[in-house]
């Protein structure tokens, strides 16, 4: 079992609509693919139509109240995908984390599990805009990384500081975390802008980028209002397409297979 | 003086480049303005160029340490436009200031000798796309909110957690505390989905939602790599003509003035 955290703190850059669609790219590959909201936001949940009902736990319950993730595990309408939803009672779980020992190391703490059951192939958590106690539980849970960068002016700066603490989790918390790929999104390539930021992307972080990227569709924005992926709302379509070929440059196949 | 939080915890709306370009119209509109970086991202800095030098102090200080805000406020490009600038230092400093009584309400305090002094007409907030201790310490400091909101699926989700926090400001910390305005940003009119969130966001929040919105126009985008403000990178561009249109309903003008 692998797990992706996808995060960067630059807001809108495409973290969610990358998480659900990459995750259910790999699903369509064949992989058992879990999909962690850890957001307060929930967007992931949204975008899948998971609304927090009344009795259902989620994240929260996990974080704070110890509860098996197995418990929180829900379908999704795409064979082989499964989430676990949160809800903005997220909110407030950093301030109640504040003190606890090891606040940082709960989420891995409760996928171990989830590794010695063997149940998921992939796990991909969705990040708030943010360099918290969620995303750093993400980042100590996490073996890999992905980067969705929205190539325009603030995109760059951002990622300083993000490899900084990147490298400060790897350092005192996990060993194992790396950087397996910058994804350019919502990529607008009428523009001089994009160009030029995607040049300074590539020529600063060099093979970390991803040889695939996602151009700028309407139909990715379309699909979290019917609670789909991009393959069930509009699977010819670019964004499709892209984040096929993205899930199969990241598992080194072809992306006809 | 008025002092204008502009907010939404939706990231990638708008609300950097909406503070920084707002402010800018204000000033030419023959308004004092101050801005203020509430973001750990540093965004509105950047934007004017305003890099923490190695000697200046910053939000961090004045937040942390008790810095006079006098000593911040620095010079921008633009005429009767001031700022204080943040750095990425601003991410430690929910932690920080965790504990402390009155945490939510040292902006507030900090700047009450300007509201003595009458140095400014406006004081204008960038915050951060997250509702914890930085954006309350904005809401509590201001008379006004902003929101920017992009018509997009997850625009109108987020919202009605803003509110309940907004509310709660209110009741507990501000009682003046009143939403100005909800600003379309980054409108793309070419899409069926921008037309049918638009309405929708009209149809839920009526009167407070601006007659003036702020089209999707790539010289706002390419106006911080220059660290100008829209008025100085593109003058005749449509994002210059929305966001004086938008001052100018804001201050209940005609746009011409
Ligand atoms: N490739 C794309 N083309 C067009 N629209 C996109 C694309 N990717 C994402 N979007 C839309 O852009 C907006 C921002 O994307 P998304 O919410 O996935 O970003 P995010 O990084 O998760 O945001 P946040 O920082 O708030 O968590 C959403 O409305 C989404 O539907
Ligand atoms: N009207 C617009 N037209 C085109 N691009 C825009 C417009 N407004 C903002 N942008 C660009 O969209 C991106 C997001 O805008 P901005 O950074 O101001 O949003 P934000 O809400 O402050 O984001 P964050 O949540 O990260 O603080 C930036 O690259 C910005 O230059
Ligand atoms: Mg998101
Ligand atoms: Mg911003």
């Amino acid at each position: 079992m692998k797990t992706i955290a996808v995060i960067n703190q630059k807001g809108g850059v495409g973290k969610t609509t990358t998480a659900v669609n990459f995750g259910a790219a790999l699903a369509r590959m064949g992989r058992r693919v879990l999909l962690l909201d850890m957001d307060p936001q929930a967007n992931l949940s949204l975008h899948l139509d998971l609304r927090p009902e009344l009795e259902a736990k989620n994240m929260t319950n996990l974080l704070v109240d110890g509860a098996a993730l197995g418990e929180l595990v829900r379908p999704t309408g795409t064979e082989r995908l499964w989430a676990v939803p949160a809800d903005t009672s997220l909110n407030g779980v950093e301030q109640v984390l504040a003190n606890r020992i090891g606040r940082e190391t709960i989420l891995r703490e409760a996928l171990e599990p989830l590794i010695a059951a063997r149940s998921y192939d992939f796990v991909v958590i969705d990040c708030p805009p943010a360099l918290g106690v969620l995303s750093a539980n993400a980042l100590v849970a996490a073996q890999e990384v992905i980067i969705p960068v929205q190539p325009e002016y603030f995109a760059l700066q951002g990622m300083a500081k993000l490899m900084e603490v990147i490298e400060l989790v790897r350092r005192r918390l996990n060993p194992v975390l790396r950087v397996a790929r910058i994804l350019p999104c919502i990529v607008d390539q009428r523009t001089r802008l994009t160009a030029e930021v995607l040049a300074e992307i590539r020529g600063h972080f060099g093979p970390l980028v991803a040889q695939s990227m996602i151009r700028a569709n309407v139909k990715l924005a379309e699909a979290p209002s019917f609670g789909h992926t991009i393959f069930q709302h509009a699977p010819e379509s670019n964004g499709a397409q892209d984040y096929l070929a993205f899930a199969a440059e990241y598992l080194g196949v072809d992306a006809a297979m």
